[in-house]
Parts: structure tokens; C-alpha cells; sequence
């Protein structure tokens, strides 16, 4: 049992030290368990290290940096078993315009392997679209759809 | 195979006309002010592809998810939101080029599924989808809010995480 | 002692709708007392119906319309017994373009009165300041502050 | 009367050199990259405020909001934050024009407060400033992360708000 929660925890943390360093350029991170004997009397704690700054526990990063980690987390755990569709609701808060962009990179490429719906507030992810729909809100109190065209973007 | 379109009706804020949203074989945004309905079109696929709780659809019970009528329109006797796939790869074990999946609920929450309009149990639905719409842990669905959960997680639920995964 | 409550109750409530309709035009939203009678053995409930939708509990409304919510409550707080300094840090997650700029406008009117220091990711609220700091963290870890010049920002 | 300029050393992130920021008397904003040092201002005048919590400045102890060194550089031997106001109104009640609070704490973690350089009590800041710089329940201070606790709040909790208030 402890074999098989190993492989899994090994081949997570392959994936996201690797997602990590995409999207946070010169930081590394890894994944650590608390209790390496018996890892199931002990919790998995993230080390993160962001380029010039020291390693620390992910609590004590910024705000946003703790949601680019945790973004690397949830991708790993996408990339552990790959689905033909993700569906992304509003990941993108928290983050500045250089991290809104590595994300929507990401994503943009993670796109040519899966098929990806992305809802987002944000011009830079939306701009990575190779479809755009915008909804809105009648005084009727029903959403309509309609479609938007992307050439007008700033890429 | 892929997602070519979702169709909605009477879902949520969707009205009691039939909405179709042809999707990019790539990726696809979706954009709008607060409150005009992107989650909503979220929860419709998370409603077709079976989800069997209404409150992971931020509904307090099945019979929520039909259009209430919003403004002065008549509220909706049922909600359907039907998934067209394109097959041509035969990735989904049917013998069809092109699948479509729906799911109807009425105002008793009674539910109806569909394969190419033939009757089918959710089961089959989970069956004919699981290898390519489903992971374990559901991870493939970020719903809103779902990154902040994952920041404030501790340490032990985080480990729980790869125990249900392995 | 519920006289006092009253009082602050009544005074909070009326803060608190007048901002949610500038916050949110056409809208209406109101402090509900779950037990009028002894305000004590129950909580405070918050009505919210933004223009062209039903009146809700504010639970149910979407993310950006419970974030814009929140706001009204918290500004209606401030409100209530105001000081010279206002300090908010990153308080525009979740919110659409338009509702930034409302927010963007009630807090540059907040700033006739009382001077605000006011922390953001957006260009849309930062382009209502008067005054413009940029940090950056450099390789040596150190954080390094600059002015930053208004004019060239879109308003 | 309002603050004219922070000054920061050996704060956090700010280095073993003196950073002065001077604040518009209207709306001065801070932006930057995720990281950067932000939030860090903001819990430097959370600190020279005088609270008593550091976690509430995101350290376990306040030996933590000294500068650590960074990249190389050495630690810095103590923090300090001054706050500068420009008191013409006399609002502050203190007899000067220009009124400067500053608060030192050191390894061993040991504060010693001053105004206009004459060392004073915690409680003598908090009476100087109580009128114009704290609201009952410190609303006029909204941390990164406060508006999803407001959002999250139980209805009991919300009232209890109003109970603290009144
Ligand atoms: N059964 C229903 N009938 C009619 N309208 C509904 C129904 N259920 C929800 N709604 C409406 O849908 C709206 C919420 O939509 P949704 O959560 O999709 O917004 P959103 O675009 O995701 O906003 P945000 O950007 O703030 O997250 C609410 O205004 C709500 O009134
Ligand atoms: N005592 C210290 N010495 C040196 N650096 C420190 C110290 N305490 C915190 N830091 C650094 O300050 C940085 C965090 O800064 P801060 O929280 O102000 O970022 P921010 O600009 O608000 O980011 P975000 O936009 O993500 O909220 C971290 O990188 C951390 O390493
Ligand atoms: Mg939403
Ligand atoms: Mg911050």
C-alpha cells in the first residue's frame, strides 16, 4: 500500500517540480512528506523557492505566489491522468499580468493535446483562445451567448 | 474525440430557448460581466457528464437548475443539456461518428439520459465517458473557488490527496 | 444593550444599501435580521438583488456579485465610524471590468476625505490614484520602490 | 492631519537601507509583481501602528520582520518603520506641525516606540492616534484576503460584527 502511494506521490512530484519551474522562471519546488518512514502519519508539505529568494514553506510566499503554486499542483494532478477535456473556471485571480501570461501559455499549449474551456475575467488569458464566446445578462434575467471575434486582441 | 458542441435549454439562466455553443477543438473562452452566466454554462456540463449532487451545481436540489423564469418569462417544465462529440477517432466505445449525450431533469427532479437520443441509465453515460472525460479526483473540472481551496488546504487533506490518487 | 444593537444595526443598514446601488445600478440590497424580535439568537442575513434579477439570499449569487457584496458591507463598516487612513490590499479579485471601475470611482471619491493607500494588480484602479508606487524584488531579495508616472496610464 | 511619508529599514523585504515612500494626501497606489513586496508596506504600517500580533504581519515572531539577508546581504540588526504626518490642523493632539511615530523592534525582539524621536509607550501612540488612524474592529485596515473572509462569513459571525460595533 505504502509502494503504490509512493509511485503516485514520486510521479506527482516529477510533474509539478517540473510545472513549477514553467511557470515560475530560476524557482524550484518540490514536493515533501512530513513523515517519509510512514507517510500516512504525516501530511505533504510544498517547498517553494522562487528565483532569488531562499526555499520556504508555501505559507509564508505572497499571496499570488501561493496561487501559482497551487496552480502547479492542480496541473500535476492533471497531468497524473490525462482527460481529453478540462474545463478552468476563474483560476486566475491573484495573479500578476507576467503570471496571468505564463499561465495562459500553459494552457495555450496544454490546448494542442486536450480540448480546454476556459472562463476567465482577464484580456491576456482570454487573448489565448482559439474561441471566444461572451455572455451577457439581459433585463429579462436570461444569459445569452454570442460569439466574439479575436482578431481585435491584443495577442 | 472532442467536444464539437453543448446545447442547453431551459438550465439555469439559460432561458427557455435552446442555446448552442460550438466549441474549438482547442481552446475555448468564455468572458462576461459578473453574474451573466459562465459558471451556470459550467454546471451544465458538469450536470450532463452526470454529477449526482445539485449543490456542486450551487443548487439546493435538482428541481433549482431549471430557469425560473428570471423577469416576467414563464419558468422552464424542464432543463436539458445535451454533449456533441465528434468520434471520427473512435476514441468513445460506440459505433458512431458522432455522439451526443443529454440529460433532462423536470420540476419532480426525475432525470432522463440520452445516447443519440436513445434512453440510457447514467451508468452508461459514466461508462461510455470515464476513460476520457473523467480523472480520479474530478481535477479535470477547476470550478470557481476551487484554487483558493487548494491554497488554504493543510498539510494532512493535501497527503489525502495522493492516497485517493494512488 | 438591543437598543444600542439597533441603533448601530439601522445606521450599518442604511451605509450599507446606499453603497450596494452605487456599487451595483439598479440594484437593491439590504441587512436582514434573521430574528428581529432577539437579534441575539440569530445572525445577519444579507438580500441582494442586483438590477434585472430576483431578490436572493447573497449566497446564491455568483462570485463577483458575492465579492461586490462584501465590498458594500465592508465600505458600509468604514462608513460607520470613519478615520483619516484607509488602507486596502488587493480588494478587486473576482470583479468584471465594469465593476472594478465602480469600485475604482467610490474609492477615488473616498479619497477627497480620507487619504487611502490602496493595493492592486489592475490598471483600472491604479489609474485613479493620485500617486503611483511600483515594487519589484530584485536578485538580492531586497524589495525596491520607484514612482511611477500617471500620465500615461489609460484612465 | 495625514501622513506625508513611511520610511522603512531593515523591515521585511526592505533591505538595510532606508526606503522612504511619501504618500499623496488623496489616493496613492502600490502595484507590482506577485512577490514583490506589497503587502510587505502594508504590514509595515500595521507595525509601526503598534499591533501586537505579528502573524497578523504574516511572522511567527517579530524577530521574523527583519530583514533575513536576502540573497547574500547580511540580516539586518533591527527593523524600523517611522510614520510622518503633517499635523497644520492640529487634528493630531500633540503640539507640532510635523508629528513622527516610529517603532524599532530589534533580534531579541524588543520594540521601543517613539514620537518625534523622544521614546514613548505603545499606549501613548495608540491615544495620539486612536481617532484618526483606528476604527473599532480596524475596517479602515483591509488585509489581502480579508474580502473572501467577508464573503465566507456565517450569518452568526456577521452579526456578531454588529454586536462589536455597537
Ligand atoms: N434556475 C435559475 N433560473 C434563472 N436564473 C438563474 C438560475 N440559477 C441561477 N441563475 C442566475 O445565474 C446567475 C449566476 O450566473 P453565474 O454564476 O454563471 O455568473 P458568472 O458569469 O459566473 O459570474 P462571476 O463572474 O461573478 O463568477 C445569477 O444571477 C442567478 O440569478
Ligand atoms: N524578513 C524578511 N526578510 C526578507 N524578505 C522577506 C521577509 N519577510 C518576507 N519577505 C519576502 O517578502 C516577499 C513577500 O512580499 P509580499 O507579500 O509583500 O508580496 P506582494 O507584493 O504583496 O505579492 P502578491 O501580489 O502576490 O500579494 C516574499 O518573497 C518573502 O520572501
Ligand atoms: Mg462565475
Ligand atoms: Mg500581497
Amino acid at each position: 500500500k505504502k509502494e503504490v502511494f509512493m509511485q503516485t506521490f514520486n510521479e506527482l512530484s516529477q510533474h509539478f517540480s517540473k510545472i513549477f519551474s514553467e511557470l515560475s522562471p530560476g524557482g524550484v519546488a518540490r514536493l515533501v512528506l512530513e513523515n517519509e518512514e510512514s507517510p500516512f502519519e504525516g501530511g505533504l508539505e510544498i517547498d517553494a523557492k522562487p528565483r532569488g529568494k531562499e526555499i520556504t514553506r508555501v505559507d509564508v510566499l505572497s499571496g499570488g505566489e501561493k496561487a501559482l503554486t497551487a496552480l502547479a499542483f492542480i496541473f500535476a494532478l492533471q497531468h497524473f491522468r490525462p482527460t481529453a477535456l478540462y474545463v478552468l473556471d476563474e483560476i486566475d485571480a491573484h495573479l500578476d499580468p507576467q503570471n496571468l501570461h505564463r499561465i495562459a501559455e500553459l494552457i495555450r499549449r496544454s490546448s494542442r493535446e486536450s480540448q480546454v474551456i476556459l472562463v476567465t475575467l482577464h484580456d491576456s488569458m482570454m487573448s489565448v483562445a482559439d474561441r471566444l464566446f461572451g455572455v451577457t445578462m439581459e433585463k429579462s434575467g436570461i444569459s445569452r451567448l454570442f460569439s466574439v471575434e479575436l482578431a481585435g486582441l491584443a495577442a | 474525440a472532442y467536444v464539437s458542441k453543448i446545447e442547453l435549454r431551459g438550465f439555469k439562466s439559460f432561458g427557455n430557448s435552446k442555446v448552442s455553443i460550438p466549441l474549438s477543438r482547442g481552446l475555448t473562452a468564455i468572458v462576461g460581466p459578473n453574474g451573466s452566466g459562465k459558471s451556470n454554462v459550467v454546471d451544465a456540463l458538469c450536470f450532463v457528464l452526470g454529477r449526482m449532487s445539485a449543490k456542486l451545481m450551487r443548487a439546493e436540489r435538482f428541481s433549482d437548475l431549471l430557469f425560473n423564469g428570471g423577469n416576467g418569462q414563464r419558468p422552464a417544465p424542464f432543463a436539458e443539456v445535451s454533449l456533441h462529440f465528434n468520434n471520427e477517432d473512435s476514441a468513445l466505445p460506440i459505433n458512431s461518428t458522432t455522439v451526443a449525450i443529454s440529460r433532462r431533469v423536470d420540476r419532480s427532479g426525475k432525470c432522463v439520459y440520452r445516447i443519440n437520443k436513445k434512453r440510457a441509465s447514467r451508468q452508461e453515460i459514466v461508462d461510455l465517458l470515464s476513460k476520457s472525460m473523467s480523472s480520479p479526483g474530478g481535477y479535470n473540472f477547476i470550478m470557481q473557488g476551487d484554487v483558493d481551496r487548494f491554497i488554504k488546504i493543510d498539510p494532512f487533506d493535501r497527503r489525502i490527496i495522493i492516497d485517493d490518487l494512488a
